[in-house]
C-alpha cells in the first residue's frame, strides 16, 4: 500500500523508486522526442501486441548523446563545451515539439521546453506512421479549415489550407 | 504463468478483431455502432472504488455517445476477448504489455487504435472535480478518444491534448472536437416525436413576470434540451421523459400544442387516442384542471372531429387555429368555436405548398414546430426539414405563395449533434 494518513487520501505519498524519470537533460530530451514520434514517426499500432519490442530505453540513448557530445567538443576546440553542437535531426525535432506546444521556438533544450516535456501526458505518440498523412492530418487540416475560415465545409480541400497556412504545395500539418 | 495467459488472449483477440472490422489505418474502423466495454478485474485502482472507476468510465463513454452516432454499453458477462474497449489499471510491466509504465509522473495512460486502455496507477487520479491530482475522467475520454481513431490535436481546449491540463470544472467536448470524431463516424440522425418550444414565466428579483422558453426534441421516450444559442443541446442529455415531464407516458408523446392567446394559455400533449394538459407552473402534467376536466383525456372528446393517433400538430397564431397533421391530411381545429373548419381536412401539399416542385414532405410528418429562435415553422420528416415561407420571406420575395415551404435541408445543418445513448446509459 502506499502509505497515506489523511481520510480522503489527499497525502498519498509515492516512493522515489515508482516515480517517473524526469527529462532533465539533452539526452533523456532526446529519447523523449524519439519516443513520441519527433525524430521519426512511430508505428505505434504494431506496440499493442505482447510480443512487438519496446521502444528504445532511455539509457541508449544516453550514449548517443554522449557520442555526439564527443564529437561536438573533438571538432570545435574553441567551440562552448557546456553547450555541445546536437544533430540536426535533434534540433529538428525539438524545434517542431516547440512550435506544437506554442513555446518560444528557440531549437534549445531551455527550461521552458524542459517543463513542457515533464508535464503529464498521454503515452501514445504524437506523430505516428501511416497515420500522419490520414487521420492526423486529415483532422488538423478540417481543423484549419473551421480556424481560418469559417464558412467552410468540413471536407475544404488540401490545396486552399496549404494556401492559407504557408503558401507552399507541401501537405498541410497543423 | 498468468502473464502468458494474458498475452495469449491479447494476440487471439488483436487478430480476431483486426480481421472483423477490415481496419486500416486513420480510416474510422468500427464498422458497428454499438461498442462493449469492461474494466478488467485484473486492472482495478488502487485508488478509487471499484464502483467509483466504472462509473466514471460509464461517463467518459458517454461523452462520447452525446456527440457521435456510437454507443456504449458496459458488458460484465461476455468473454474477455470479444469486448470491444477493455480498460485496466498497471504499473511499470503490466497486462503483458510491451509498453512499460514510468511511475508517478509524465505518462499516466496508453491507447490504442480500435483496442485496449491502460492507465498508469502510480499516477495520482481523481474523481471529476476534485481539484487535485489528474482527473480519471479527462484522461479517460482523452484515451477513448484515441480507440476511436483520434490522433493527438495540437489546439487549446481540445480534449485530445497530449499534455494535461488540470482540470477545469465540467470540462466538456467542444465543437471541434466533435467535428472530429464525426469526420469519422458523421454526425447524429434519426426521427423525432415531436419538437417544441416550451414557454414558461418566471418572475425577475424586482418582481417583474418575464417570459422565456426552452427547446425540446423528442423521440419515443427520451428528450433533449436544444440550446439554440450554443448550437448543441445540454450536457448530459438526454433524458428520459418520466424524469422532466412528470405525468407523460414513459414512452413519449406524437405532439405539443401550446394554445396561447388573449384568452387562453394552455399546453397540451398527445399521444395515441389520448391527450394531457399540462401545468407548466408545477411541471407536471393534470390529472384535473381548474375547468374540472380529468387527463388523460380522448381528442375525439376535447377536439371533435379530430381523428387519432395524429402524426404532430401545432398551434397557428394567425387564425387562432390547431393545425393537426394525419398522414397526407391537414385537420384545422378553431380553438374558439370549439370544431373543425369549414373545407376540413386538406392536404397538406395544399394547404403547405412546395416551392421547389417534388420537394415535400407529403404525409406522415414527424414534427411540425414553431421556433422562437428563428420566428419560423418547420415541418420535420426523418431526416430532413422544410421551413415554412413566413411574413419576413414574403416580404422580400412578395410571389411566394402564402405557407409554401421553403426547399428542404437536413435536421443536422440547422439542429446540431442531437445524438442518442445506450438505453442503459440514460438517466
Amino acid at each position: 500500500e502506499k502509505p497515506f494518513h489523511s481520510r480522503d487520501h489527499s497525502d498519498l505519498e509515492m516512493s522515489s523508486s515508482h516515480l517517473a524519470e524526469l527529462i532533465t537533460d539533452t539526452g533523456t530530451a532526446q529519447h523523449f522526442l524519439f519516443k513520441y514520434g519527433f525524430m521519426k514517426p512511430v508505428n505505434w499500432e504494431s506496440t499493442q501486441s505482447p510480443d512487438a519490442d519496446t521502444l528504445p530505453d532511455a539509457d541508449i540513448f544516453s550514449e548517443d548523446t554522449v557520442s555526439l557530445v564527443q564529437e561536438g567538443t573533438s571538432s570545435s576546440r574553441s567551440g562552448d563545451t557546456d553547450h555541445p553542437r546536437e544533430s540536426p535531426d535533434f534540433v529538428r525535432a525539438l524545434l517542431e515539439f516547440q512550435r506544437l506546444s506554442g513555446l518560444p521556438v528557440t531549437g534549445v533544450f531551455d527550461d521552458a521546453t524542459k517543463v513542457a516535456m515533464n508535464k503529464p501526458r498521454c503515452g501514445v505518440p504524437d506523430k505516428e506512421e501511416d497515420q500522419i498523412e490520414t487521420s492526423t492530418a486529415a483532422v488538423n487540416r478540417n481543423e484549419s479549415s473551421e480556424l481560418f475560415n469559417t464558412t467552410a465545409t468540413p471536407q475544404s480541400n488540401d490545396t486552399d489550407v496549404d494556401v492559407v497556412q504557408n503558401g507552399t504545395s507541401d501537405k498541410a500539418e497543423t | 504463468e498468468k502473464q502468458r495467459h494474458l498475452q495469449t488472449l491479447m494476440r487471439k483477440s488483436i487478430g480476431r478483431r483486426k480481421r472483423s472490422t477490415g481496419a486500416s489505418w486513420g480510416h474510422a474502423a468500427f464498422a458497428k455502432s454499438v461498442l462493449t466495454w469492461r474494466l478488467i478485474g485484473e486492472g482495478y485502482s488502487s485508488q478509487l472504488s471499484v464502483d467509483e472507476q466504472r462509473y466514471i468510465f460509464r461517463l467518459a463513454f458517454r461523452m462520447w455517445s452525446e456527440v457521435s452516432p456510437l454507443q456504449f454499453v458496459e458488458d460484465l458477462r461476455s468473454p474477455p476477448d470479444v469486448i470491444d474497449i477493455r480498460l485496466g489499471f498497471g504499473t511499470g510491466r503490466h497486462f503483458g504489455c510491451s509498453q512499460r509504465f514510468d511511475g508517478a509522473g509524465r505518462e499516466f495512460a496508453h491507447a490504442w487504435f480500435l483496442g485496449d486502455i491502460h492507465f498508469d496507477d502510480d499516477e495520482h487520479f481523481t474523481a471529476p472535480n476534485t481539484g487535485s491530482g489528474i482527473s480519471l475522467l479527462k484522461v479517460a475520454v482523452h484515451e477513448i478518444g484515441h480507440v476511436l481513431g483520434l490522433p493527438h490535436i495540437y489546439r487549446s481546449g481540445s480534449i485530445m491534448q497530449p499534455s494535461y491540463r488540470p482540470q477545469d470544472d465540467g470540462f466538456e467536448l467542444d465543437w471541434l472536437d466533435r467535428k472530429a470524431i464525426q469526420n469519422l463516424y458523421g454526425g447524429c440522425g434519426g426521427r423525432f416525436s415531436t419538437v417544441f418550444d416550451w414557454i414558461r414565466k418566471e418572475r425577475t428579483a424586482y418582481g417583474e413576470v418575464v417570459v422565456r422558453f426552452n427547446t425540446y426534441f423528442m423521440r419515443d421516450g427520451r428528450y433533449w434540451l436544444y440550446e439554440n444559442r450554443s448550437n448543441r443541446t445540454r450536457y448530459g442529455d438526454p433524458v428520459s421523459v418520466q424524469v422532466g415531464w412528470h405525468g407523460l407516458p414513459s414512452s413519449g408523446v406524437d405532439a405539443y400544442v401550446h394554445v396561447w392567446s388573449r384568452d387562453t394559455d394552455a399546453v397540451y400533449f398527445f399521444k395515441g387516442a389520448q391527450y394531457w394538459r399540462y401545468d407548466s407552473e408545477n411541471d407536471q402534467a393534470f390529472t384535473e384542471d381548474a375547468d374540472g376536466q380529468r387527463y388523460p383525456r380522448l381528442i375525439s372528446e376535447g377536439f371533435p372531429g379530430v381523428p387519432s393517433p395524429i402524426d404532430t400538430a401545432y398551434y397557428d397564431r394567425r387564425d387562432a387555429h390547431i393545425y393537426f397533421f394525419r398522414g397526407s391530411m391537414v385537420y384545422m381545429f378553431d380553438v374558439k368555436a370549439n370544431k373543425l373548419a369549414a373545407k376540413s381536412p386538406r392536404k397538406m401539399t395544399e394547404l403547405f405548398p412546395a416551392l421547389t416542385p417534388g420537394d415535400h414532405p407529403t404525409s406522415n410528418l414527424d414534427a411540425a414546430y414553431f421556433s422562437y429562435t428563428h420566428n419560423a415553422l418547420f415541418l420535420l420528416k426523418g431526416a430532413s426539414y422544410w421551413r415554412v415561407a413566413g411574413r419576413r420571406e414574403r416580404k422580400t420575395k412578395r410571389s411566394l405563395p402564402y405557407n409554401s415551404l421553403l426547399p428542404s435541408r437536413e435536421v443536422q445543418q440547422q439542429w446540431f449533434d442531437i445524438c442518442d445513448v445506450h438505453a442503459g446509459a440514460l438517466k
